[in-house]
């Protein structure tokens, strides 16, 4: 069973075309196993992007390092699949 | 003995309560509903479509799938809020009763169920199939990436780890191959709508290139027309638009296989976003995202009723 603990969910709101091809890059960087809930498409559409816990510091830094304005959509992706799955007893208990 | 009226439609569930459900929901609903199976999946598990109808041979008809992309859980739980939907107003409802009078719906609740049984048990984040790629470490295939349309272009991946890895061949997985059979079999659907989520979107051809359909302008205005109806519900904002002009070029998909077999009026949607959770969207949501979506959908197929060809 996949855990979660510590993923967090970025929503990166790239200015313009340049920092739009700077975050396809990250598609690339495989070693920092990234999965993009929304692609970078467009500098007028937000891009969100799961990160591995292990991988967080590198990808925000990378980031900063672009000046490419990001903030936290999701703090904990197990917290909420957790939540998720006691929801889901409550409705079958019921 | 159960009941598909006590079913919890405000709540996610597992792949066995669905297919429950839907054995009782066919069971009980059989002057309007029944259930077919047109195929098994890469780990046997049946495929499901519901058909509704008030009767007739071959009428012309709309197909609606939802989920085949399988960690987009809202979307499964929008197909059975809607399925129960067709049930409860057909002769309530006007327009949908005047639609069921003269098409045929199917309804794919479940389209890629060996990726959703695996977010339940092992991957909440799985998106692809389950099939097992000869030579890689790495399992499962895009079923939206892996229709005749385009297949491998611009917007897909060779790479079988990536999340949209095209498959080895058009149609080489079953989910979609059973879906492409089964509709050129039925030979007369009309409207094609695939449902996904997350990201507020309702999108027509093309996605594999860049040039209009000749049929953009009325596409365009129907989707305009579907998207008015769905944000006056809740104030939900949707962007509409071909795929390539509105997101991203996305080769092998199933909306552009759907259009270029004939089936004109061929729409995604991509359900709601709240911005805060994206595919763990809280069960909460699941009511109002289903409500807001319908009448979109009645919307689409109405045109579709109208406007034969």
């Amino acid at each position: 069973l996949k855990l979660f603990s510590g993923d967090q969910v970025l929503r990166i709101k790239a200015k313009d075309e340049t920092q739009l091809a700077v975050l396809k890059d990250l598609v690339h960087f495989k070693h920092l196993q990234v999965d993009f809930w929304r692609s970078p498409l467009s500098p007028n559409l937000p891009v969100d992007v799961r990160v591995p816990s292990c991988n967080l510091q590198a990808v925000k830094a990378y980031l900063k390092s672009h000046g490419i304005p990001y903030s936290v959509m999701i703090d904990d992706v197990q917290v909420l699949i957790d939540k998720e799955r006691e929801a889901m007893a409550a409705s079958r208990r019921l | 003995e159960r009941s598909s009226s006590t079913f919890s439609f405000s709540s996610y569930h597992t792949i066995e309560e669905i297919y429950d459900w839907i054995d009782n929901f066919a069971s009980e609903n059989s002057n309007l509903v029944s259930k077919i199976q047109i195929g098994q999946s890469y780990e046997q598990r049946p495929l499901l479509v519901l058909k509704f109808s008030t009767g007739g041979s071959n009428r012309s008809a709309v197909w609606i799938d939802t989920g085949i992309h399988s960690r987009e859980w809202i979307t499964h739980a929008t197909g059975l809020w809607t399925a129960n939907q067709i049930v409860s107003e057909y002769g309530k409802d006007p327009v949908l009763t005047s639609i069921l009078d003269t098409l045929d719906i199917f309804l794919e609740i479940v389209t890629n169920p060996d990726g959703f049984a695996y977010t339940h048990s092992e991957d909440r984040m799985w998106r692809k199939t389950r099939s097992i790629n000869p030579g890689s470490s790495c399992s499962g295939v895009d079923a939206n990436r892996n229709w005749d349309s385009n297949f491998g272009g611009t917007g897909s991946s060779d790479d079988a780890c990536s999340d949209d890895y095209h498959g080895p061949s058009p149609h080489s997985e079953v989910e979609v191959k059973s879906i492409v059979d089964f509709v050129l079999g039925h030979g007369n659907i009309k409207a094609w709508i695939s449902i996904h989520s997350f990201s507020q979107l309702l999108m027509f051809p093309y996605g594999y290139k860049l040039e209009l359909t000749p049929d953009h302008q009325e596409l365009n205005d129907l989707a305009r027309e579907a998207v008015k109806v769905l944000t006056t519900k809740y104030g939900t904002e949707y962007t509409y638009g071909s795929i390539s002009s509105t997101i991203y070029q996305a080769s092998g998909t199933s909306i552009d296989w759907a259009y270029d077999n004939g089936i004109k009026y061929s729409f995604t949607f991509e359900l709601r976003d709240t911005g805060e959770h994206g595919f763990m969207l809280p069960a909460s949501e699941i009511i109002p995202t289903a409500e807001e979506t319908w009448p979109a959908l009645l919307t689409i197929i109405d045109h579709a009723r109208h406007h034969p060809y």
